[in-house]
C-alpha cells in the first residue's frame, strides 16, 4: 500500500447518501454504499452511522464534471468514476461519484460497490496501492463483486492506521457471532414478522417460522442494508408494517423494505424529549394498543387513534408484576407475552395479568 | 500522411499530459510542452507512473502506458494528494 494520511480520531464515523443515482434502484444504491462501508468495518475497529440530513463524517454524493466546490472535477463517461477526500472536516472523507457513468450492480457498466469500498479506502486515509490485486489499485478492475474485494495488502493498509478489529470481533466464530443455543444468549430486540418470529443480536437476526423446524441466521444487512446492527426494540403493528428502533430514531419497514423518509424521531410518536432511547416494544393485536418499555417505564400507545395513552408512563413492575424492573425485549405470540430480561423468559398473560412459564431465552431455537 | 501523425502524436501527447498532471502532480500548461526542460520533466513523469502500474520504464509513450492511461480509475492521484 502507498503512504497513509492521518486516520479519523474517532472511530463511530456517520455517512450520509446526499444523492441517488438514476441508474440503480434507491434501496441497490445503499446497499452498495452499505457494503462498500462493510468491507473496512470488518477489520478494523470503525463503525459507520447512516444519518438522513445534516452533516456527516462522510457525505456521498453523485456529481457531474465541474461540481459546487470541490476542488477536482469530473471527465463526462469513462475516464475518472470518483473520488473521495482523506479524513478531516468539511470535504474531508467526503465521496463523490461521476453521475455520467453507468452504475450498476451487476453486468456491464461499473460497480457501484467496487467504486464505493475503493473510495471509502480514501476517506478513511488510504492513497492508491501499486499492487494489482489490491482494492486500492487506482484503476477499475471487473471484479466478482460476491468475491472478498480486499487484499492483504488492503488490509495493513487501514490497519497501519486503525489497528485491527476490538479483540470480540477479531475471531469469526467468536462471541460477536452469537450462538443459539449459548444458555447466556440475550436478545436485544424480538419481533414477529407475518408467519415468522424474529431475533435481533448485534448485527444478526434469528428467524423462525411458527410451522417449520429450521432456523435461519442472517445479517441484518442482507435485508435491511439501511437499518443499523445494535437495534434496541422492534414490534409488528396492525398494518403489517414493523417499527425497529434505536437511540431516538425509527424506521418503519413493510416485507423486505424500508419505507424512504426514516428514520424518524421518536418523539413523533408521542414520547417527551428526555426519553432518549426504547428498551423493548410489544403491540397487543387484540387490543391494537403497543406497550413501549423505556428503563423502568412502561408507555401504552393506541394504533388506531396513533396517539399516546394517557395515564402513562407506569411502572413496568406495577404494571406486568414479577417481570422485573426492566426487560430487553417483547413479543406476542397466540395471545402471550414473551418477555426477555437477560438469560431469562417469561411467559405472561396479559388478560389473567400472571407469568405462566419462565424459561431460557433460546427456547424458540429447539436446542 | 505525416500531418495525421503529428496530430495523433499532439493528441496522445494531450492525453498524457493531461493524465501527468492530474494524478502525478506535472502541473505543465499545452504550450509550455515544447520547452526541453519540461520534455524530461515529462518523461520523468511518464517513469514514475509506469513505475507504478508496474509497466516496462521506458520514459516513452508506448502502447502499454497509453491503453493504462485511457482506463477507467478513481480520481485521487496516485503521488501527493
Amino acid at each position: 500500500y502507498g503512504y497513509t494520511l492521518p486516520g479519523w480520531k474517532k472511530h463511530n464515523l456517520t455517512y450520509r447518501i446526499v444523492n441517488y443515482t438514476p441508474d440503480l434502484a434507491r434501496a441497490d444504491v445503499e446497499e452498495a454504499i452499505r457494503k462498500g462501508l462493510d468491507v473496512w468495518s470488518e477489520v478494523t475497529p470503525l463503525t459507520f452511522t447512516k444519518i438522513p440530513k445534516g452533516t456527516a463524517d462522510i457525505m456521498i454524493a453523485f456529481r457531474t464534471r465541474v461540481h459546487g466546490r470541490c476542488p477536482r472535477y469530473f471527465d463526462g463517461p469513462l475516464g475518472v468514476l470518483g473520488h473521495a477526500f482523506p479524513p478531516g472536516l468539511g470535504l474531508g472523507g467526503d465521496t463523490h461519484f461521476d453521475e455520467d457513468e453507468n452504475w450498476t450492480k451487476d453486468g456491464p457498466g461499473f460497480n457501484l460497490f467496487l467504486v464505493a469500498a475503493h473510495e471509502f479506502g480514501h476517506s478513511l486515509g488510504l492513497s492508491h496501492s501499486n499492487d494489482q490485486t489490491a482494492l486500492m489499485f487506482p484503476n477499475y478492475v471487473s471484479l466478482d463483486p460476491s468475491k472478498y474485494p480486499l487484499s492483504q495488502d488492503d488490509i495493513s493498509g487501514i490497519q497501519s492506521i486503525y489497528g485491527g478489529p476490538p479483540k470480540a470481533t477479531a475471531k469469526p466464530q467468536g462471541p460477536t457471532v452469537p450462538h443459539a443455543c449459548d444458555p447466556d444468549l440475550t436478545f436485544d430486540a424480538v419481533t414477529t414478522f407475518r408467519r415468522e418470529v424474529m431475533f435481533f443480536k448485534g448485527r444478526h437476526v434469528w428467524r423462525i417460522y411458527y410451522d417449520i423446524t429450521d432456523i435461519e441466521f442472517e445479517l441484518i444487512s442482507s435485508f435491511w442494508p439501511s437499518l443499523p446492527a445494535d437495534i434496541q426494540a422492534a414490534y409488528e403493528n396492525p398494518k403489517d408494517k414493523i417499527l425497529v428502533f434505536k437511540d431516538d430514531n425509527f424506521w418503519m419497514i413493510r416485507g423486505y423494505a424500508v419505507l424512504p423518509d426514516y428514520p424518524k424521531s421518536i418523539h413523533t410518536l408521542g414520547f417527551p424529549r428526555h426519553v432518549k432511547k426504547i428498551d423493548a416494544a410489544v403491540c397487543d393485536h387484540s387490543t391494537k394498543k403497543t406497550y413501549f418499555f423505556v428503563d423502568i417505564w412502561c408507555w401504552r400507545y393506541d394504533e388506531v387513534s396513533q396517539t399516546m395513552d394517557r395515564g402513562y408512563p407506569q411502572r413496568l413492575v406495577t404494571y406486568f408484576p414479577r417481570i422485573g424492573l426492566r426487560v430487553d425485549a417483547a413479543f406476542q405470540h397466540k395471545g402471550f407475552f414473551y418477555f426477555f430480561r437477560r438469560a431469562k423468559q417469561f411467559e405472561y398473560d396479559p388478560k389473567a395479568k400472571t407469568i405462566t412459564r419462565m424459561m431460557k431465552t433460546n427456547t424458540w431455537f429447539r436446542c | 500522411f505525416p500531418t495525421d501523425r503529428k496530430m495523433e502524436n499532439e493528441e496522445t501527447m494531450q492525453l498524457a499530459q493531461a493524465y501527468l498532471n492530474q494524478f502525478y502532480s506535472l502541473e505543465i500548461e499545452g504550450s509550455q510542452l515544447v520547452q526541453s526542460k519540461n520534455r524530461s520533466l515529462i518523461d520523468g513523469k511518464i517513469r514514475e507512473m509506469q513505475a507504478f502500474f508496474g509497466l516496462a520504464v521506458t520514459g516513452k509513450l508506448d502502447s502499454s502506458t497509453l491503453e493504462v492511461m485511457k482506463t477507467p480509475r478513481c480520481g485521487v492521484p496516485d503521488v501527493g494528494q
